[in-house]
Order: structure tokens, then sequence, then C-alpha cells
């Protein structure tokens, strides 16, 4: 992965990390786009339990699927019991109408299958879904379905799992976004556990976030 | 499109963890921009487990889960909490405007001494947007009245947040300029403009990451923007991509 990021950018890339426990992590090869025979592009975060989550989504008027999908399972389960995030790059499934939908479910549901010993609560799948890349195309989601029990397989703790899914998430960036720290907080209760909190972003182009 | 996903082991129950995500958010990834479109897909998430435990007492083998962070603006815990994520999450959101299709250069627009947040945001914002401001910072030129027209058309502002004659405008050398050491180079100073030593701004437009500190004179509120340049790449590598 190294040799494709340019040299004015490898400094901002971490050559170690602290990372979350109980966080696994995996970046997978699908090739959603058919030129893309070699980079991960499927990304798989997964707490090994179940965890609390939130999230911020786009005000544009045209939600991808995947936002909304996510979005409704977040609601559902008033942001608790979730399980992870599935994140495909090199197509956005945006503006691809109710079969967008069904595709970013189907991804959130295979995602959540991965874990059979979740128990079946009514509320439907756990997991946030996301897409980028090229807007107006379907996903080619047969191949993507295929390949998630395998990204369950890959998934690690280590730091070079934690680059290979931040590189996962890329479209036009030329370097994977992925940072960690550890910190301490004041309260009595808590004053003797350093925590660790990790992240990764993708963007390079079409940003200007406005996110609600 | 951004995206982003944030993993932590802290303790922190969804109502806490959306309140502090909005807030860190409208202070990081809402407050950058590359060429000012707003993607379709744009999604921030966050996952706290809780995982990380409780150091065993002595004589103890169990580990116990610390307890969770209270939705409370003023309880310590979530004080410190909303900071180190505030701070995380610009750090993170910074690397995105880093790597800006075609980017040459990293920019953070300061604006105080506004009437509002809601104010100064709102021209930062315009100028990380402005086409010719950010071709202007792409040529080296220290073109302040762009910037300062740019600030004069920003919509929805509150009456009295722009006084032309109250006006300051700088650039700033960051940390690790070879610049540093000659400070801000003054444009603008209660409106009135400075003669610019050119060379001066040229030597400081050299830098990849450069400040553009903004004062409206009319207020006490502040707020910060990181943007980058426009260059010839970023029109070579849109119009190569296919929809």
């Amino acid at each position: 992965l190294d040799s494709s990021i340019p040299e004015s950018k490898q400094k901002y890339v971490p050559t170690s990390g602290t990372y979350p426990k109980g966080f696994k992590v995996s970046g997978t090869h699908v090739g959603v786009k058919p030129a893309n025979t070699k980079f991960p592009d499927l990304a798989f975060i997964v707490s090994e339990k179940p965890c609390s989550a939130a999230a911020v989504f786009t005000t544009n008027k045209f939600q991808a699927a995947p936002v909304q999908i996510s979005r409704s399972m977040l609601e559902a389960r008033k942001g608790e019991g979730v399980r992870g995030v599935i994140i495909n790059s090199g197509c956005a499934n945006a503006v691809t109408g109710r079969r967008g939908e069904e595709d970013a479910l189907a991804m959130g549901e295979k995602a959540s299958s991965c874990f059979p010993d979740d128990p079946d609560d009514g509320l439907g799948h756990r997991s946030i879904v996301m897409s980028t890349g090229v807007i107006g195309q379907h996903l080619p989601i047969n191949k993507i379905l295929d390949r998630i029990h395998q990204a369950s397989s890959n998934l690690d703790s280590s730091h070079s799992a934690w680059l290979t899914t931040a590189r996962a998430i890329c479209t036009t960036d030329t370097f994977p976004k992925l940072l960690s720290t550890t910190f301490t907080l004041p309260g009595s209760a808590h004053r003797d556990v350093v925590y660790s909190l990790a992240g990764m972003t993708k963007g390079a182009g079409m940003i200007h976030p406005n996110m609600a | 499109t951004l995206l982003a996903i944030l993993c932590t082991d802290a303790p922190v129950p969804p109502p806490a963890l959306s309140s502090l995500l909005k807030i860190a958010t409208n202070k990081s990834f809402n407050c950058i921009s590359i060429d000012g479109d707003t993607s379709t897909n744009d999604t921030l998430a966050i996952l706290a487990n809780g995982a990380a435990a409780l150091p065993s007492t002595p004589g103890s083998q169990s580990q116990d889960s610390a307890p969770a962070i209270p939705n409370d603006p003023k309880d310590p815990d979530y004080i410190a909490m909303s900071r180190v994520l505030t701070d995380f999450s610009q750090r993170l959101a910074q690397l995105v405007v880093r790597d800006g299709e075609g980017a040459t250069k990293f920019v953070e627009v300061h604006v105080h001494h506004a009437p509002s947040v809601a104010d100064a945001k709102a021209i930062a914002s315009t100028i990380a947007r402005s086409p010719l401001v950010k071709t202007a910072l792409y040529g080296k030129d220290a073109n302040w009245g762009r910037i300062l027209c740019a600030i004069g058309y920003t919509p929805n502002l509150s009456e009295g947040a722009v006084v032309p004659e109250k006006m300051t405008v700088s650039f700033v050398p960051v940390d690790n300029s070879a610049s540093r050491g000659e400070g801000a180079l003054r444009l603008l100073v209660n409106g009135e403009p400075e003669r610019v030593d050119e060379e001066r701004a040229a030597r400081l437009l050299q830098d990849e990451d450069l400040k553009i500190d903004v004062s409206l004179g009319t207020g006490m509120e502040e707020a910060k923007y990181w943007f980058c340049d426009f260059s010839h790449e970023y029109v070579t590598i849109n119009g190569d991509y296919r929809t």
C-alpha cells in the first residue's frame, strides 16, 4: 500500500497506533470498480460486543441509500446494540431508487449475519452501512455480499489491519487517513482508566460537509 | 464524499454519544471545505463499546467496567470527553483537507471578534468556498481584495456583523514557517489597506500551510475553518471522473 502514497503525504500516515479494546477491523478486495484489481474496497469495523453508536449524515436533499438505511437502523435501535460498520468504496449507491435501498439493507443484514450469537430483538440488523464512489450506479451487490464473510474472517486488531481498512474506504484519496490516541477522564470513577480513541476518514473531492 | 468512523472503548451511552458527536462535528468536519460541494453520502459515525476496564484491585482477578459518562454538559467527564473528541475530530478532518484533489496549500481561516459564532462560521465558510480566493492562494497571490469580497457577500449575517471600517485582515505564518520570525503580514487594518511588502508576501505564500486572520471588530465570538487552494489538477481529476 505504501508504494502508492506520494512521498509528500507519507508523513501523514501513522506507522503505529494505540487502538480501542474490543474492536476488530478488516479491508478486503472486492473489485467494486472492475478496474480495481488489487486494492481493498470493502471495510468492516466490528465491536466484539454490541455497543453504543451515533452518527451524523449529509443534509443534501438527495440522501444516498446507505444514509437512509443507517439512519433508520440507529433510530430503531435508539443507538444501542450496534455491532459495526460495513463500507464499500468505488460506488456511492446514491440516486439508485428502491433497488439501492434494498442493496444497502442487504449489506447491513449480511454484515450482521456474521454475529449469529446476537439475540433477535426484532429491531433488525445491527450495522451502519456506508458507500462512496460514483453516483447513479447500482452496486455490484452480489460481489459485495459474497465477500462479507471473508471480510469477517479477516478481522484483526493490529495496526496493519486498521491501516488496510482505512485504505479500503478511499476513492481518489492519495493516502489513508487514520489516527489514534489515548486519554483519561477526570471523574473519580474513571481516573485510573486509560481509554483509546481511533478514527479513520476519507475524502478528497465533493467536500463541504454539513452533517446533522 | 466524506466518510468517517470513530471507535472508542470509553463507556458512552447513546444520548451522550449523540450530543458529543454533534458538538465535535460542528467544530471539525462541518468546518472544512475542498470544493464547496456537499455530497449525497457524507456520514460520520461513532461507536463506543466501554471495553476499557477498570484496573483490577489487588487480590482481585476481575476487571469491572467503568461507569457510563452522563449526558450532562456540566459533568467533568463529559466536558473532558467532549474536548478529546473535538480535538481528535479536527485533526482527522484536517487530513481530508490536506488530501484535497490537486491541493497544494492547507489554509486555516480564523474569524474572530464577530457578534456570533454563526456569523463567524458563515464568513469563514464563504472565504473557504470562494474560487477566486482559492485560485489566488494557488497562485501565491496575497489578494486580500478577494477575501474582503467574499466576506462582503456572505449571506444571512446578523445586522452590523460586517462594518468595513472595523475590519482587519492578516496572513499569519504557521509555527514551522521560515517566515515565522517576521510575524503576521497585515493586509488591511480597520478598513484601511496596508502597504504590502510583496517580497515578504511571496516568501510567506511559499509555505504549504497558511493562516488567514480576520477580525470583524464587531463582537466577541469566533470560528475556524480549514480549506485548500484550487489548482489545475483539481480540474484534471474531476474532468476525468465519470458518473
